[in-house]
């Protein structure tokens, strides 16, 4: 009977352990349950943040071709040319060519053409052209890139010119509500509807002789400011439709060309291609 | 008519115009 007992509270003793193992178990659970909890409402949360942040991403930058006010907010027409100062102090501004350009950050990045540019990097260049230009008439001549955004000049800066293929990058002092996007991945692009947007005034018509002029310079010739060279429609953007018919990578560049049917003319080079939803293919050339 | 297809130029422009925003 002794034995029996001794057994008996042995097996109580065990339940009791196995009883406190169980306890332990279930509150270990608990807890668990509690931090599986708590990282679900942080997903959730997380998830919630980042749809936000794209929402927001979606409201302040371009998303229709349709947002008229918008695309006039966003495209600018890059002159391209000098500014004369005579020895007395009086400037004069001197367009030399013409191209289109679209902004893609809220700071003032724009892109355009490469060989929009050109005629900067030219006159860049051309040292020996401007020391003959001062001793000729007095007067220093210094290359500028000009940007109208919605008919306001701007000064520009070129920050980045490709040496892979046709694109620069400028830059104007000015803040951009809502930029253009740019489309990653060319995939499905093949009888997509797309919009050519840009300035078509003729790049060069206005110019002729235009190395010629700029470096033979009379004062009757010359405006004070260049936004006087340009009409309110030069300055007024241009959309045109079409659809894409053949996207080629050529071998040599390993650049991707899309081939479009959207009408553009010499002066939208640098302009953008955008589908429905306002993001850019790429750059018209 | 021709464009320059940007997506394949994407690290370059990141490069130059940081704040650039690119969709799939």
């Amino acid at each position: 009977a002794e034995k029996t007992a001794e057994n008996a509270h042995k097996a109580a003793d065990d339940a009791d352990t196995a009883a406190e193992n169980a306890v332990t178990l279930v509150e270990e659970a608990k807890k668990a349950g509690e931090k599986t909890d708590m990282a679900a409402r942080n997903a959730h949360a997380a998830v919630t943040a980042a749809e936000k942040v794209a929402g927001d991403l979606k409201d302040s930058t371009l998303n229709s071709i349709r947002d008229h006010e918008g695309i006039a907010e966003a495209v600018g027409k890059v002159v391209i040319g000098a500014t004369i100062t005579t020895y007395d102090g009086e400037q004069f501004q001197i367009a030399v060519s013409s191209g289109s350009s679209f902004t893609i950050t809220r700071d003032g990045h724009m892109l355009t053409n490469k060989h929009v540019v050109e005629e900067y990097l030219k006159l860049q260049r051309a040292r020996d052209g401007k020391d003959d230009f001062k001793r000729k008439y007095n007067a220093t001549l210094e290359e500028q890139i000009w940007v109208f955004v919605n008919k306001e000049k701007h000064d520009a800066e070129l920050i980045h010119v490709s040496d892979k293929t046709d694109y620069a990058i400028l830059r104007v002092n000015r803040r951009f509500a809502k930029p253009f996007r740019l489309k990653a991945v060319p995939e499905r692009l093949l009888d997509a509807e797309v919009r050519a947007v840009g300035f078509p005034g003729a790049a060069t018509t206005p110019f002729t002789d235009r190395e010629g002029r700029l470096w033979e310079f009379s004062k009757n010739k010359c405006h004070s400011d260049v936004a006087e060279v340009f009409n309110d429609r030069e300055l007024q953007y241009v959309m045109t439709a079409g659809r894409i018919s053949q996207v080629t990578e050529d071998t040599a560049t390993k650049v991707k060309w899309i081939l479009h049917n959207a009408g553009i003319a010499r002066g939208s080079s640098g302009g953008p291609l955008v589908l429905q939803d306002a993001t850019v293919l790429g750059v018209n050339t | 008519y021709h464009a320059i297809f940007f997506g394949q130029f994407r690290g370059d422009i990141d490069k130059h115009a940081p704040g650039v925003v690119w969709v799939p």
